[in-house]
């Protein structure tokens, strides 16, 4: 699997919803999350840096590798969900 | 990769 540089990305919670579908996880065919849709008006959306077909290596430092979907998707949606910060930071990286 | 071709699809989750 040819995995180019990872880029951070910064997303700001400036709506309800981050607006990302995600898909894969560990023990499927797609071992990394990886981004299958973008929806408009979510945060990911407007802040227009996440592609879709990206995938998603760490959220916030936590690293997703070896998660399982459950898992994986659990920790973007708390890091979207916690006060503590006022944004969400996604290491992605594009697949060949 | 024998492996690879029998590991499920996954769930999709929309967040």
């Amino acid at each position: 699997m040819g995995v180019m540089e990872p880029t951070l990305v910064r997303v700001p919670k400036c709506a309800s919803t981050l607006g990302i579908a995600v898909e894969g996880g560990a023990n499927t065919r797609q071992p990394l999350p990886r981004i299958a849709t973008i929806q408009k008006g979510g945060c990911a959306h407007i802040s227009g840096q996440l592609r879709v077909g990206q995938v998603i290596l760490e959220v916030n430092g936590v690293s997703l590798k070896g998660m399982e979907h459950r898992d994986a998707t659990r920790v973007i949606a708390e890091a979207f969900k916690t006060k503590d910060k006022d944004y969400v930071d996604f290491l992605i990286a594009e697949i060949n | 990769r024998e492996k690879r071709l029998t590991l499920p699809p996954s769930e999709i989750t929309l967040l």
